[in-house]
């Protein structure tokens, strides 16, 4: 995280704002729960408070304005720059401004505002921009589910580095961003994308392309906004180009950047009893034209060309991949090997000879 | 059909990161920059890229391009 130079922070913790004008796009409501709700992520986790007034100037004023709006930091219409807010401070200090050519929402088709406006308050209140991605101050717009929201940790540790934590007896923690040879990162799900091979964790994803060294971390809703985070399983089918997403009941297929039409589906509509809840694990086997679905100490086979389950299965997981007899989060394969991913631990399985080759660290494909 | 040049595409990232670079990390120019001060531009480059964790080239590769692109909050990431 990051401080303003210069350490400008509030000499009290009452503070009060005052919302001037509305954007149309939003009920008025709704633009008064964003905003007390932005206000309450950072009120919660540290002492201060946050009064709205009506009348009279409060401490943060906050105005949807377009274009030049006199304050020497024009807005430049439609994306690009949403907002800014100025440092603790009179006058215009902590004042916040939305560039009222962006379409906000409440939701996530267009600028989330209570994201945007959670943002702005951190620079209203002294915070400048963290160069963690998973951090709310890091600079760039990253839809998340506005509903499920949790102040990162980068975040809290900032605020209450210049005003101290929170009075509450329970102090809040949040989620960290998961730096990429972390031994302690477990990966939900893991395929393969063209070539590429892509990480699932949490809110995340690690994109590996063979020929870069580096991994690239990118949040799973700046891609796909509408899909879940903590996805649960995943595979390619290159006959189709898809990978498909599992989490809970449901699935999805992705061509590209794109969700495919109809989805999310019931995974009850690929043959699963309703005894199956989740799928842990998923990988197809391009020789058989099968997928792999690995459910608790079982797996089951699905004839892609059939489109349905295959007889006689469930099968124990044991039994026909010896070796492998931890829970499996995550499966792919490649150069005729499937990895099967358990906590911190991978399992090289060669197909052909059904024996575990190898054991290595998770994050071996990651460059570390 | 007509379609944008190389060249076309090349000067039209160029003042895109001229823009970004003195709006959000303090790039001074006269309006010669690329003339006369491009060590300049290129150490905002790269410091643009240590920040957003890009690969530090202090060139204008198609990743920075992109990360310039992205919709983003005002408020410039370095101090004035």
């Amino acid at each position: 995280y990051s401080i303003t130079p210069g350490r400008p922070a509030w000499d009290k913790t009452d503070l009060t704002y005052r919302i001037i004008n509305y954007t149309p796009d939003m009920e008025e409501a709704d633009v008064d729960r964003a905003i007390a709700n932005a206000f309450k992520v950072w009120s919660d986790v540290s002492p201060l408070k946050f009064t709205r007034i009506y009348d009279g100037t409060a401490d943060i004023e906050i105005a949807f304005a377009a274009g030049d709006h006199s304050d020497n930091s024009p807005f430049d219409g439609p994306d690009g720059l949403l907002a800014h807010a100025f440092q603790p401070g009179k006058g215009i200090g902590g004042d916040a401004h939305f560039d009222e050519d962006e379409k906000w929402t409440k939701g996530t088709n267009g600028y989330n505002l209570f994201l945007v406006a959670a943002h702005e308050f951190g620079h209203s209140l002294g915070l400048s921009h963290s160069d963690d991605p998973g951090a709310l101050m890091f600079p760039t717009y990253s839809s998340d589910d506005p509903n499920t929201f949790r102040l990162p940790q980068d975040d809290i540790n900032a605020i209450q580095d210049l005003y101290g934590a929170s009075i509450n007896p329970v102090k809040p923690t949040g989620p960290t961003t998961p730096t990429i040879c972390d031994s302690n990162v477990i990966f939900d799900a893991i395929t393969t994308l063209r070539g590429e091979i892509m990480f699932f964790t949490d809110r995340f994803f690690w994109r590996k392309h063979p020929q870069t060294t580096q991994a690239e971390l990118n949040f799973i809703k700046s891609f796909w906004p509408s899909l879940p985070t903590k996805i649960e399983a995943a595979y390619e089918n290159p006959e189709t180009d898809q990978i498909l997403l599992f989490k809970g009941s449901k699935y999805w297929a992705l061509n590209g950047y794109d969700i495919v039409n109809g989805y999310p589906k019931s995974i009850y509509q690929l043959g699963f009893p309703k005894t199956v809840k989740k799928i842990d694990a998923a990988v197809y086997i391009e020789e058989k034209g099968k997928t792999y679905f690995f459910v608790g100490d079982k797996y089951w086979s699905y004839d892609e060309e059939r489109k349905a389950l295959d007889k006689s299965f469930p099968r124990e997981i044991a039994e026909d991949f010896p070796g492998i007899t931890q829970k499996v989060h995550a499966v792919f394969q490649k150069n005729g090997f499937l990895y099967f991913f358990s906590g911190r631990w991978q399992y090289e399985f060669n197909i052909a000879s059904k024996r575990v080759k190898r054991v290595m660290k998770n994050n071996s494909w990651l460059g570390c | 059909f007509p379609a944008a040049t190389k060249a076309d595409i090349e000067e039209k990232n160029i003042q895109l990161a001229e823009t970004y670079l003195k709006r959000y990390y303090d790039l001074e120019t006269d309006g010669k920059l690329r003339r006369t001060n491009a060590n300049s531009f290129s150490e905002k480059i790269r410091e643009m890229q240590e920040f957003f964790g890009l690969k530090v080239t202090g060139k204008l590769d198609s990743e920075t391009v992109r990360v310039m692109e992205q919709p983003r909050c005002g408020v410039p990431d370095v101090a004035s």
